[in-house]
C-alpha cells in the first residue's frame, strides 16, 4: 500500500454528499452503490460517515465529463474511469466520477460503481495506489462480484495506517486471501499451462505469466485476462492441436480461444469422454509429440487424443507406473521445450515423458524466478 | 513486438506517464547526454505493474496502458 505522505483526516465523523446522478443507475442504486463504498472502509477504522443533502461536505461527489473544472479533464468512454482528492479542506476527499463511462450497479456489463467508487474513497482518506494487483488500490479497475467483495489486507494495512482499527464491537467479517506469492516455497499451484510459448502458473484468482525473455512473472488476476473463467482452478492446459486454453475446476471444463470464452463452454467433464463419475481433474498436460493430453485423475491418469476428440483405449493407467517415483499426488503438469513436468504439492518434477525418466526433482517456484 | 506501436501509441505513452508517473518535458543538458526521461518513468512504469522491465514500449506495456483505470497519479509516495 502506499499513502499520501501522511494526509489524513484529523476526525473521525465524516461528512459526504451525492452532488448529481449518473443516467446510467437508477438513484437510489448510485446511493446504495455510494453507502456500501464507504461502509468498506468504516468496517475497519474507527471512521463514520453521514450524508448530508446540502452545504459543503468533506466528501463531495458528483459525475461529470471531460473538463468539470479541476484542472484534470476526463478523457470520454474507457481509460480514467474517475478520480479523487487527498484529504484536506476544499477539493480535498472529493471524488469525482466520468460521465462517460457506463456504471452499473453489479454486473460486469460496465463499471461496478460500487467498486469504483470504494477505491477513489479509498484515495478521499488518504491511500494512494498500490501496486498489489490483488488490492482494492490497484489503480487498474477489475470486475469482482460487488455482493461477496471483502477489503484486500494490503487496504486493511494501509487504511489503518492512517487511522487504527474499527474499535466497535462488530462480528467478525470474512478476511480476503492475501495475493498469493510467487516466492512462497511452501506454495502448492493450482495448474501450470504454457501460452503461446509463455508459462502460466495459477493459484487462487491469480495467475503468473512468464515467458523466457521476462526478469519477473507478471501477476494478474484471472478475471482480468479472461472475464468469465472461474478461480482457484483444478487443472489447466493449452490444446496446439485446438489453439485454446482449457480451465477445469470441478466437473466442468472451460475453453478460451484467446481471451473468449469458446460458445457452448463450461461443459462437463464427461464431454471429453472421462467416466460421469469423475468430480474432479487434477491436472492436465498436452503433450506435443503424440499431441495426447494427459488427465491426472487420483492415482490415475486418462489419455486424450485431441485429433480425433476421443479417450484412448487402454485407460486409465496408474500415474506411478509411468511416473517413476510419482508416489503423491499430481496437483499439476506441463510440458516445456520437451521436458515434462508433474507437480505435487510444493515440489516439481522433471521427466522425459517417452520413457518416463526422472531427471530432477525442484521446487514449484524454479520457473518463478525467485 | 515493437514493430505494432505507431507513432499514436507512441505519444498515448508518453501522455500516460506524464498523467500518471510525473514525466516532465526535459530540455537542456540532460536530453544532450543522451539521458531519456522517458524511458526511466517506463521503467518505473513497467516496474510498478510487474511488466518486464525494457525501458521500451512493448505491446504488454502498451496494453497495461490502455487499462480502464483511475485516473490518479501511480507516483509512488513513502509508505
Amino acid at each position: 500500500f502506499s499513502t499520501f505522505g501522511g494526509f489524513k483526516w484529523e476526525k473521525n465523523s465524516l461528512t459526504y454528499r451525492i452532488e448529481n446522478y449518473t443516467p446510467d443507475m437508477s438513484a437510489a442504486e448510485v446511493d446504495d452503490s455510494i453507502e456500501r463504498a464507504l461502509q468498506v472502509w468504516a468496517q475497519v477504522t474507527p471512521l463514520r460517515f453521514t450524508r448530508i443533502y446540502n452545504g459543503i461536505a468533506d466528501i463531495m461527489i458528483s459525475f461529470s465529463r471531460q473538463a468539470h473544472g479541476d484542472g484534470y479533464p476526463f478523457d470520454g468512454p474507457g481509460g480514467t474511469l474517475a478520480h479523487a482528492f487527498a484529504p484536506s479542506t476544499g477539493i480535498g476527499g472529493d471524488a469525482h466520477f466520468d460521465d462517460d463511462e457506463d456504471f452499473t450497479f453489479s454486473s460486469n456489463r460496465g463499471y461496478v460503481l460500487f467498486l469504483v467508487a470504494a477505491h477513489e474513497f479509498g484515495h478521499s482518506l488518504g491511500l494512494s495506489h498500490s501496486d498489489d494487483p490483488g488490492a482494492l488500490m490497484y489503480p487498474i479497475y477489475s470486475f469482482s462480484n460487488p455482493e461477496t467483495f471483502v477489503l484486500p489486507q494490503d487496504d486493511v494495512n494501509g487504511i489503518q495506517s492512517l487511522y487504527g482499527a474499527n474499535e466497535d464491537p462488530v462480528e467478525p467479517r470474512p478476511t480476503a486471501p492475501p495475493t498469493p506469492n510467487a516466492c512462497d516455497s511452501t506454495m502448492t499451484l493450482d495448474a501450470v499451462a504454457t501460452l503461446r510459448g509463455e508459462m502460466l502458473f495459477f493459484k487462487d484468482s491469480f495467475f503468473w505469466r512468464s515467458y523466457p525473455q521476462s526478469a519477473t512473472p507478471q501477476q494478474t488476476r484471472i478475471t482480468n485476462f479472461w472475464p468469465n473463467a472461474p478461480v482457484n482452478i483444478d487443472a489447466a492446459y493449452e490444446s496446439q492441436q485446438s489453439d485454446r486454453v482449457l480451465l477445469f475446476k470441478g466437473r466442468q471444463v472451460w475453453a478460451f480461444s484467446g481471451y473468449d470464452l469458446v460458445s457452448g463452454y463450461p461443459k462437463p467433464l464427461s464431454s471429453l469422454g472421462l467416466p460421469k463419475t469423475t468430480k474432479k481433474v487434477d491436472a492436465a498436460l498436452y503433450d506435443v509429440a503424440s499431441r495426447k493430453t494427459l488427465f491426472f485423475v487420483g492415482s490415475n491418469y486418462y489419455s486424450y487424443d485431441e485429433a480425433k476428440e476421443t479417450m484412448d483405449e487402454g485407460f486409465p493407467k496408474r500415474v506411478d507406473e509411468t511416473f517413476s517415483g510419482m508416489s503423491g499426488k499430481v496437483t499439476a503438469a506441463f510440458q516445456y521445450r520437451g521436458f515434462t513436468y508433474v507437480y505435487s504439492g510444493p515440489y516439481m518434477f522433471e521427466y522425459s515423458l517417452r520413457s518416463g525418466r526422472l531427471f530432477r526433482v525442484l521446487r514449484n517456484s524454479y520457473f518463478l524466478r525467485c | 513486438p515493437l514493430s505494432q506501436i505507431n507513432q499514436q501509441d507512441e505519444s498515448f505513452a508518453k501522455n500516460y506517464l506524464k498523467t500518471f508517473f510525473n514525466l516532465t518535458e526535459e530540455s537542456g543538458p540532460t536530453v544532450r547526454r543522451g539521458f531519456n526521461p522517458a524511458a526511466v518513468k517506463l521503467m518505473e512504469m513497467q516496474r510498478f505493474f510487474g511488466l518486464q522491465i525494457t525501458g521500451t514500449l512493448d505491446t504488454d506495456t502498451l496494453a497495461m496502458m490502455k487499462k480502464p483505470r483511475c485516473g490518479v497519479s501511480d507516483q509512488k509516495v513513502a509508505r
